[in-house]
């Protein structure tokens, strides 16, 4: 796990991320610095070119509590259709699945029928429920997503996931399209005298002037 | 296309987390831009574990809740900077920020209207100091405001206050953003548009000829 999270790694550097001011410290890590979060980026043979990972996956041991914004364009991709479904049916999620490479936007109900395989095919291997599943996807518009590749790679992503810094930051590249830099960060703080931790991880360069809700 | 997936272990109910989630958005991710395009796929999602321990945050108006808020703010923000700062082709941070609007939200959308100003963008590219595409990208954000109270500086230069355009030392300003370019650092254009409370940022980049080469060969 270490050796293929520290190769991913070493695809593109980090962005400098520039913290505002505040009661908090910046820790190592992103996605997985919080309790309870453990993510893996791979190569799964869906990038047109280069073999830059390009399938991440983020878990959480338990029920999470989940929340989500995504964009107002009317032609929404399938992964945010669905998304918004999942989030109007469960207060809880358990994994997030993001692949790059192929948009899933403008791709019909066919396009829409490839991110319910997806997100089965996953939670049969995660014994969980559908709707606990989310998916992000970002890369050409237009194009289906290369779904053999992606369901082929699932059980090596599966056995991937690492709560350490390495899983965070390979998960952070594979989310990359035509970025220079992966985006992570993770900051450690104290609410009501208890230890907490945020992190995260971003990805974008280009088609840039996001309007969710 | 931007993603964002943000993860946290505080204890927190679904409702509280949605909209602070939303609020925090709000303050960073909806205030970036780099070309205009609002894609088909930006997404963020936000997961609390809450293994801390912490108590449970139920309510907005606590100041666990606020606490909590100001972290989620500052995470994403630093993610949706990185963004606006790995723009396509762009040599430079520019980070705009207004005050003197009546509230948070007009403030905001006059800063992400300068931010996203392809003349202004360009100008810096071109290390122009050209507070008047500045002023012009304020005037259009359609925002109301007294052009008589408009106040621009570019990093330590004041450009124009009171609406009125000022002598300034243009190679100095010019330094300034080709010292930024240069270092792939931050260009601070400041905005003050009244005596109303209400302050916000936006966060984008210059605009250099590698965007449209870049773009020019991306195809669908």
């Amino acid at each position: 796990v270490a050796s293929v999270a520290k190769e991913a790694s070493n695809y593109i550097p980090a962005a400098p991320i520039l913290l505002p001011e505040g009661p908090w410290q910046q820790i190592p890590g992103g996605v997985t610095a919080a309790i309870g979060f453990k993510a893996a980026g791979m190569y799964g043979g869906l990038r047109a070119l280069g073999e830059k990972p390009d399938l991440a996956l983020v878990t959480c041991d338990v029920d999470a509590i989940s929340a989500g914004a995504f964009t107002k364009n009317v032609v929404a991709a399938a992964p945010v259709v669905y998304c918004k479904n999942a989030l109007n049916s469960s207060p809880t999620a358990r994994a997030v699945l993001i692949n790059a490479g192929q948009a899933n936007a403008a791709t019909g109900d066919a396009g829409y029928q490839d991110v319910i395989e997806c997100s089965t095919a996953l939670a049969n291997l995660l014994h969980l429920k559908n709707e606990e599943v989310l998916i992000e996807s970002t890369g050409v518009i237009g194009r289906r997503i290369k779904k053999e590749a992606l369901l082929n790679s699932l059980p090596k992503l599966v056995s991937l996931l690492s709560s350490s810094v390495e899983g965070a930051n390979s998960a952070a590249v594979a989310i990359t399209t035509t970025d220079l830099v992966s985006k992570s960060v993770a900051i450690e703080s104290e609410v009501g005298g208890t230890r907490i931790r945020v992190g995260g991880m971003a990805k974008g360069s280009g088609m840039i002037h996001p309007n969710m809700a | 296309t931007m993603l964002g997936v943000v993860t946290t272990d505080a204890s927190v109910t679904s409702d509280v987390w949605r909209r602070m989630v939303q609020v925090s958005v709000n303050r960073s991710f909806n205030q970036i831009t780099v070309d205009g395009d609002t894609s088909t796929n930006d997404a963020v999602i936000a997961l609390a574990s809450g293994l801390s321990g912490t108590n449970k945050i139920s309510s907005l108006n606590t100041s666990e809740a606020n606490h909590l808020q100001r972290c989620l703010d500052a995470v994403m923000q630093g993610l949706a900077k990185s963004i606006a700062w790995d723009g396509e082709g762009a040599t430079c941070l520019i980070e705009v920020r207004v005050a003197g609007a009546e509230n948070e939200a007009e403030a905001a959308k006059v800063a992400r209207s300068v931010a996203s100003s392809s003349l202004t963008k360009a100008a810096v590219y071109g290390r122009d100091p050209n507070w008047g595409r500045i002023a012009c990208a304020a005037g259009y954000a359609g925002i109301p405001f007294n052009p008589n109270k408009l106040q621009i500086s570019l990093g330590d230069t004041l450009l124009m206050d009171g609406g009125q355009p000022l002598p300034f030392d243009s190679v100095a300003a010019s330094n300034y953003m080709r010292k930024a370019g240069e270092t792939h650092g931050t260009v601070e254009v400041h905005i003050s548009i009244g005596d109303g409370p209400g302050s916000g940022v936006a966060w984008g980049c210059d605009l250099s000829y590698d965007y449209v080469k870049i773009n020019a060969e991306y195809t669908t």
